[in-house]
């Protein structure tokens, strides 16, 4: 979901 | 993971163990801006909130940890420190800091992903990194003369966005629907900000000469 790949970066 | 955000993340992290050297070896932090530093703390405290509810590696938990416990103990040593406290250059380092975060927040306010506390605090803190070098280049194009290791602080703390551009690119282009404009926008527009200090940087390295921004 979008939600959580923007989210995995620093 | 990719190879350009892995560099990214170990410049970043190699930026703030070269402050933190500094700050903890020769107990100086002469030429160093506590407001870039302050406005740092407060860009992990924003981005990192959900560091207890959402769990993505063992690798991201830790290296918030670190970035969090870095930016405070900096934030501590510049303050609070005695003998560090006192090579801070109080006079110069003036930027009216928390001026910048005003319009972050109202930018934050109107341009998100997401209106949700978490995703507007999170985009809060992609527009205060922006521009949280501010007060430091200033602070630079005052104090003139740039000790080596602050020099090598701030070109790393540029190089770290400069290599995140290079993985946005990679994951664009790797990954189906993954278009992110606000954070790449406001990680493009940092590392502009760095973009003369680069030049400086290059020369002085070129000419093997003291790095000096011109007033």
């Amino acid at each position: 979901s979008p939600e959580t790949d923007s989210k995995d970066e620093l | 993971m990719n190879i350009f955000r892995l560099a990214g993340d170990m410049t970043h992290l190699a930026s703030v163990l070269v402050l933190l050297l500094k700050i903890h070896t020769i107990k100086s932090c002469a030429g160093v801006s506590l407001k870039t530093q302050e406005l740092y703390v407060i860009v992990f405290a924003t981005r990192y909130l959900d560091i207890f509810t959402s769990f993505v590696s063992i690798y991201n938990s830790l290296m918030k940890l670190i970035f969090l416990g870095s930016s405070f103990s900096i934030v501590w040593y510049m303050r609070y420190h005695k003998a560090v406290h006192r090579t801070y250059d109080r006079e110069q380092d003036t930027f009216r800091h928390w001026f910048l975060m005003l319009p972050c927040i109202l930018l934050a306010l109107l341009i998100h992903e997401k209106f949700t506390f978490f995703e507007v605090m999170w985009t809060f803190s992609l527009y205060l990194e922006a521009v949280a070098i501010l007060p430091q280049l200033v602070l630079l194009q005052r104090t003139r003369n740039i000790d080596n290791l602050t020099g090598q602080y701030i070109f790393l703390l540029g190089g770290y966005r400069g290599f995140y551009i290079l993985n946005w690119i990679y994951r664009y282009f790797t990954e189906p629907h993954y278009v992110h404009w606000i954070t790449w926008i406001s990680g493009l527009v940092q590392t502009l900000l760095y973009a003369d200090f680069f030049y400086y940087y290059f020369l002085s390295w070129k000419n093997n000469k003291k790095l000096q921004l011109p007033a």
